[in-house]
């Protein structure tokens, strides 16, 4: 573990506290992507499979059951809570995301470090999370206007894989075997989506105005 | 399984 990678699981953790306390302290989800919280759901799910089988450390099991539970929570408040899911902006979250999903998968079936299902199910999970984020950030286009809560949401999710880059960067300098191109490459991609979305929200972090990002 | 198979990262 190092500072860099532990700076990005606290970031990550703390996207996912940031909108658990949007969801459960409006009693809404306007403005967040339900599709892009499934597409979570199943990144997480793909890419822990090995939580029975290998025991790393206490915290890595622990944030791993942390991701799964928070993430599966979300996607069942925004289906079946009463209050929460009549403010899912349902017109607005068109992004046909099943594409995402098998585009992952097929590129998994090609690209992975060895051909068992452990390992695609994890090149699968990697590729599926650095385009998870696009039902959301396409959502936030068309409804224009974006509630605190939700912007400081998608600035922290965007910023734990930043971290995770520098992480990857100081393990190939310290770590003599240490190579991770699928998810170092993949987690460059990821956060070069956010790229716009870090510029608006800089601006409007600098002119202290409302987050506004281009229609 | 090998140790450089086991993913330590999250």
């Amino acid at each position: 573990m190092n500072i860099f990678r532990l700076a990005g699981d606290m970031t990550h953790l703390l996207s996912i506290l940031v909108l658990l306390l949007k969801i459960y302290a409006t009693k809404s989800c306007s403005g967040i992507s339900r599709k892009t919280q499934e597409l979570y759901a199943i990144v997480f799910v793909a890419r822990y499979l090995d939580l029975f089988t290998d025991f790393i450390s206490v915290y890595n099991t622990f944030m791993k059951v942390v991701f799964i539970a928070s993430s599966l929570a979300i996607v069942w408040c925004m289906r079946f809570h009463p209050m929460v899911r009549r403010s899912y902006d349902r017109e607005l979250d068109t992004f046909r995301h099943y594409f995402l999903v098998g585009a992952s998968f097929a590129l998994a079936l090609i690209l992975h470090e060895k051909f068992t299902v452990q390992e695609i199910f994890w090149a699968f999970s990697i590729y599926l999370e650095a385009v998870a984020i696009l039902p959301q950030l396409v959502l936030l286009q068309r409804s224009g206007n974006v509630d605190n809560l939700t912007g400081q949401y998608i600035f922290f999710l965007g910023a734990y894989r930043a971290f995770y880059i520098l992480n990857w960067i100081y393990r190939y300098l310290t770590e003599p075997h240490f190579t991770r191109w699928i998810a170092c490459v993949s987690g460059v991609v990821q956060t070069a989506l956010y790229a716009d979305f870090f510029y608006y929200y800089f601006i409007s972090w600098k002119n202290n105005s409302k987050l506004k990002l281009p229609a | 399984k090998e140790a450089d198979d086991v993913k330590d990262e999250l």
